[in-house]
């Protein structure tokens, strides 16, 4: 079972447009594949027809367990989705209270990692969806995954930001015992722009190595895909968004053999 | 002395950018006017080619006073910019530790409205750029403005968002004399979309009175602007994402009367 976190402090970059589309390519590929939302505000849950506030059995639940003492366990909390192949682990609101009231505990950052290997014959793929903030819950995404995917904008303020999500990383990295593997890929790139096209100059030159050599262009099906609550390759297989997240799942397996 | 808190719990809305955009056109009518950063990831000061990791004087060192019972002071931690008629509090990236190291403590969420009574004699006008994220910095701006500005992307997912942001701020809302005060402005409106027209037409349906009658279009020169550090209503005073911020401010001064 491979685990990906998608993760970026800069909001709107993509995070998670990024999972849905990837977690359907690989179950349309008939693999088994759990999408686990992280962000209070969870927009992955609504993007599969759950409501974070009013929920039974979500990521929330497993803090609950730990901090309770109860023994780990993943049932009640991974719900079917319509979409082929998929599974979620929905958010719930009550998330954005975790940061006030554990951080002080020890181990409140393996959580989510000890609920997932729980998981190992269930599903092949895991994909972590972040949210926009350092703290408690990207911990638990960053302790729990294999290797990271940081979506980033081709523009100015998404490029600054890159360094700062970097600097969390190897922050975070040193507690870990190998460094943990990353890719950096440019989202809602526009190449009618110079701006565009300068930031995503700017990114080869300074990440080589580090970053995909590919770009997810700009293609407004994503937003005609959220409404319907469908991932946009069950929708348009053939679109630009999808074609250019299908060679990206290509690179991602070279380098990582996930399939 | 108006202040405006710009929040949204969604990411990529637009937050930074209506802060940047408002501020200068108010600035370049001869008005003088802070911008406060509230985001760890620090958007708003890169922006102003602040960099938040090595910042002197920030929104952090206001709650370091706080907490060490020192007197309230606005002195070394206003920063000038290039812009015209614009001071900048900037964020610094220690922010991301308050949550879990305050919160329990009495009167945090007063710490900012506090601070910023200090500036009434040099400032008209305020602006509180907020994190994508609910918790203790958020709560320091809807305590501090006298109005809000909530950023909506065109899209479903954001107004999903929106529904959780306003339950958010009902359930902060009891906690103060009276509710507060806000406007929900449509951004990022792509009008060639089906799904951006039609996300339109379900707010002006549901949040008619609270939504501003016009929007914010996708105007890709706000990107060259944040690549050049400088606001666009300095750099493109006639583009169409300028004009429809002047539409925006005209309104804002209408409901509340702040010029
Ligand atoms: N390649 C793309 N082309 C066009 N629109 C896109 C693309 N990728 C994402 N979007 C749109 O951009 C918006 C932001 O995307 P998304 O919500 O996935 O970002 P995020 O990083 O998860 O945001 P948050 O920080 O709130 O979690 C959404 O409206 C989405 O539909
Ligand atoms: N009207 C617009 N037209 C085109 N691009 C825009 C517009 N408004 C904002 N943008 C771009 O969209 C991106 C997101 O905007 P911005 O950073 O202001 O959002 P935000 O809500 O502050 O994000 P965060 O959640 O990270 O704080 C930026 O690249 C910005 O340049
Ligand atoms: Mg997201
Ligand atoms: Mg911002």
């Amino acid at each position: 079972m491979h685990i990906w976190a998608v993760a970026n402090q800069k909001g709107g970059v993509g995070k998670t447009t990024t999972t849905v589309t990837l977690a359907s390519l690989l179950g349309l590929q008939g693999e088994s594949v759990l999408v686990v939302d992280l962000d209070p505000h969870g927009s992955l849950s609504s993007y599969f027809g759950c409501v974070p506030e009013d929920v039974e059995g979500s990521v929330y639940t497993l803090f609950q367990h730990r901090v309770a003492g109860k023994e780990r366990s993943l049932t009640n909390v991974i719900h079917p989705t319509k979409a082929k192949g998929i599974s979620l682990l929905p958010a719930s609101t009550a998330l954005v209270t975790l940061d006030r009231q554990l951080s002080e505990q020890e181990g409140m950052g393996l959580v989510l990692r000890r609920a997932l290997e729980l998981g190992q014959k269930q599903f092949q793929h895991v994909f972590v969806d972040c949210p926009p903030v350092f703290g408690i819950l990207m911990l638990n995404a960053l302790a729990a995954c294999s290797s990271l995917i940081i979506p980033v904008q081709t523009e100015y303020l998404a490029l600054k930001g890159l360094e700062r999500m970097l600097r969390t990383l190897e922050m975070v990295g040193r507690s870990r015992q190998a460094p943990l593997e990353h890719i950096i890929v440019p989202t809602l790139h526009d190449r009618r722009t110079r701006a565009g096209c300068e930031s995503l100059e700017i990114l080869r030159q300074q990440y080589a190595g580090r970053l995909w050599n590919g770009v997810i262009p700009i293609d407004t099906k994503f937003r005609d895909a959220s409404q319907a609550g469908r991932p946009l390759p069950e929708m348009t297989p053939n679109s630009r968004g999808v074609l250019a997240y299908r060679a990206l799942l290509e690179e991602l397996s070279r380098r990582y053999g996930c399939n």
